[in-house]
């Protein structure tokens, strides 16, 4: 039987499940162009 | 202090390489004014900034909110580690010494936080520095090593970059859920990780099969350990939908992965775990049709691509240990004082529990089991190639003989595992497949097993039933040698006593 | 080790709780497979791992950028861009770049706008293709233009215009001619 403490692991394990965002490629340095910037509520959000 | 100049300096690297591309002339001067002034001269500092560097991404991961850019650090440490790999010229230490001094400093704070804090681990910033390594190794090895001028020093690179992986790999072994539980999901992630599975499954020579069936080992054994028959914890539950889908992209990807690797993955495969096992077994070579095998006029030696010999990537003769010996020399010349000793080999120390489909607890040692019955099979197929298929498409033969005495000389435990380990065997059409149908066929009419015809038939029909029940894929050979067993002439089963005693077996049977 | 054994599993009703069906029996890999990408007709074998976002679906909620190579054809493109010579065109910076962008064709600046929403790009290409007399349709999200073989009917009011239209489809990505009543206080 897994012993409490290691159930407990698992399951903080399980709830910081890295996700696709965590695995997508590093982006350090970002162009200036490609900096957050304020554009218009109505357009696109999502690429 | 010794350790605040490297947090500073590792510091100043993160602001750099958000403010310049990472091919920008000031990263390498940036590294080459980290190598004159000292600060990575020599092995002890190497150790003091790569702590204060996974320190700091760790650190600062926890201190971010989480909507900003919590691995900016990370990302900044594992192009670090790639840049020290690609632009340093190695002499005292070699590039792979260098890259797991690194990962072995980095363990040692990964099993501190995850000892030190009890639960409130967190395994993401641990996750990303792997992740982003992996990321980062890729777009530096693109074209292979495209970006560095000096043709011997590609090479060097080129070669070294398999050595990578499987240097990976060793952390990730090491980082094993059973070792590591609050690591376990980030650690799936990673053995499955875009950057790593499809590389260590394609590096050339297949060297990196060998640290891959280890991980997935890991992974089933984690498996294995934790699913009880009752209450298996919803974690667990969870890591199986993961590890089932993974296999079904190797299955589908890679499927020779899974051919060749049949064997040590099932020595490890928890038995309930009935679809995985199929998924396992049901992998075909790509680009190999199967010929229908509910047709009627399917004769299984008329099909050609039974006269091949599967590969099997890891020799199950290396797990025959002290049997090797006996073995061999049967199927050379058999005698009954070498199949007693088989036979008698067969029984573990004492029970183990294991989950199976009826039974809680194992006193046989199924590993050897398997080793022995695929051993004889393929020595089974080597001995065709060299003399007749006669030679072992006959009752007498040695190598039926042994699996025959397994039988008649076990006690029920070690006929079902022995049939088990055959069922194993009957996967798409191949040399193996179609000795292991005719060793089972007559098995299943046979008129040796005395009173014990009837237990031993009941094996047969059980085991190959489970497989069919279970939800798709199934395996080719199954359907095709429990297929011959349902039309056979000279037993039906429909009339045997163990069919018509369970109406919903009964049942079950008359519709297929 | 007979086959009642196997009677827990195969009685549905009594579901025994000794053994989870969807972990033993299995479950119909179907959705599974589709949740993959792997199509079930066996010569369509695309691969997955190459782009294999995480093993879970429900922590598979975006793409990942797969491992991808820049064809040497895609570099070294002379004078494309007012770059000079060997050296690569470039377009990073608002000081020096941002005019360039007059250079790139519709299709470019759509891809750019949809592609990096949120940046300091998007808002350039918005410039640029208001100056070629595309408007944005705040609701509808796409862009448009007046079809030049056909002046719209202003509707009486002025608040809306019947006429016939180019709008940009970033799904099917090409332009399509529409018919269409345009309220001006739409687009932007």
């Amino acid at each position: 039987t897994m012993p409490a403490e290691m159930a407990a692991q698992l399951e903080s394990s399980l709830l910081n499940c890295p996700d696709s965002l965590d695995a997508d490629t590093p982006k350090l340095y970002q162009t200036p162009l490609s900096l957050p910037h304020p554009t218009s509520i109505f357009f696109p959000n999502e690429t | 202090t010794n350790q605040e100049k490297m947090f500073l300096v590792f510091t100043e690297w993160v602001k750099l390489l958000q403010r310049v591309p990472d091919d920008d002339v000031k990263v390498t001067v940036f590294i080459r004014q980290m190598m004159d002034k000292g600060v990575i001269k020599s092995t002890e500092n190497v150790i003091q900034f790569t702590k204060a560097a996974i320190e700091l991404s760790v650190g600062s991961f926890k201190e971010s909110d989480p909507a900003s850019e919590v691995f900016i650090a990370a990302d900044a440490f594992s192009k670090l580690i790639v840049k020290l790999l690609v632009v340093q010229v190695f002499t005292s230490l070699s590039r792979s010494e260098y890259l797991k001094l690194m990962l072995s400093v980095i363990t040692i704070v990964f099993s501190e936080d995850q000892g030190m804090t009890g639960n409130s681990f967190n395994e993401r910033p641990y996750f990303r520095l792997i992740s982003s390594l992996l990321c980062q190794w890729e777009e530096a090895s693109a074209h292979n090593f495209i970006k560095v001028q000096d043709q011997s020093y590609r090479n060097e690179l080129i070669d070294f970059s398999p050595e990578f992986y499987n240097i990976i790999a060793s952390f990730l072994h090491a980082f094993q859920p059973i070792a590591y539980p609050g690591f376990s999901f980030a650690w799936i992630t990673l053995i499955s990780h875009r950057m790593f599975l499809p590389k260590m499954l394609r590096l050339p020579g297949k060297a990196g099969w060998s640290k891959l069936v280890l991980l997935f080992t890991d992974l089933l054994k984690f498996m294995a350990q934790y699913t009880k028959k009752s209450d298996v914890p919803d974690a667990v539950s969870v890591v199986y939908k993961g590890a089932l889908r993974v296999f079904l992209a190797v299955a589908n990807d890679a499927p020779g992965f899974l051919v060749e690797n049949h064997y040590e993955l099932l020595n490890n495969l928890p038995p309930v775990y009935m679809q995985l096992r199929n998924v396992i077994l049901s992998a075909i070579p790509k680009n190999m049709v199967l010929p229908n095998p509910y047709d009627a006029e399917l004769r299984i030696s008329d099909v050609e691509a039974c006269q091949h010999v599967p590969n099997v990537y890891y020799d199950p003769v290396q797990d025959l240990k002290s049997l090797k010996k006996p073995v061999d020399n049967y199927l050379r010349i058999p005698s009954a004082s070498l199949s007693r000793m088989v036979s008698t080999s067969l029984f573990k120390p004492g029970y183990e529990k294991d989950t199976g489909i009826g039974y809680d607890s194992v006193s046989v040692d199924t590993k050897l089991i398997n080793a022995i019955v695929l051993h004889v099979g393929i020595e089974a197929a080597l001995e065709k190639d060299k003399t007749t298929a006669t030679a072992i498409f006959n009752t007498k033969s040695s190598y039926y003989t042994l699996l025959t005495s397994m039988l008649s000389d076990g006690n029920t435990e070690v006929r079902f595992h022995v049939v088990q380990a055959i069922a194993n065997q009957l996967r798409f059409p191949n040399a193996h497949t179609h000795w292991f149908n005719y060793v089972l066929k007559n098995f299943f009419i046979s008129e040796d097993w005395g009173q014990d015809t009837a237990e031993i038939q009941e094996i047969i029909v059980r085991t190959l039933l489970e497989r069919v029940v279970t939800n798709k894929p199934h395996c080719w050979g199954i359907v095709v040698t429990f297929t011959e067993l349902l039309r056979s002439s000279e037993c039906s089963i429909m009339t045997l006593p163990f069919v018509k005693d369970i109406p919903e077996i009964e049942h079950i049977i008359k519709h297929l | 080790y007979g086959l009642k054994a196997l009677l827990p599993l195969i009685r549905r009703e009594d579901q025994s709780p000794d053994y989870d069906p969807s972990m033993t029996l299995g479950i119909d890999l179907t959705p599974v497979l589709q949740s993959l990408g792997i199509s079930s007709n066996a010569n369509g074998r695309q691969r997955v791992l190459d782009t294999f976002p995480s093993p879970w679906v429900e922590t598979s909620r975006s793409e990942v950028e797969p491992r991808f190579f820049v064809p040497e054809s895609f570099t070294k493109i002379p004078s494309v861009l007012q770059s000079s010579g060997s050296k690569n065109p470039v377009f990073n910076s608002v000081q020096q770049d941002h005019a360039k962008i007059s250079l790139f064709q519709d299709e470019t600046l759509f891809y750019l706008f949809y592609k990096h929403p949120g940046s300091v790009v998007q808002e350039l290409t918005y410039l640029e293709l208001r100056k070629r007399n595309w408007r944005y349709h705040k609701t509808l999200k796409v862009w448009l233009t007046k079809d030049p073989m056909m002046e719209p009917v202003v509707a009486p009011g002025g608040a809306s215009e019947r006429g016939s239209y180019v709008f940009f489809d970033p799904q099917r990505w090409e332009k399509c001619q529409r018919d269409f009543v345009l309220f001006y206080n739409a687009i932007m």
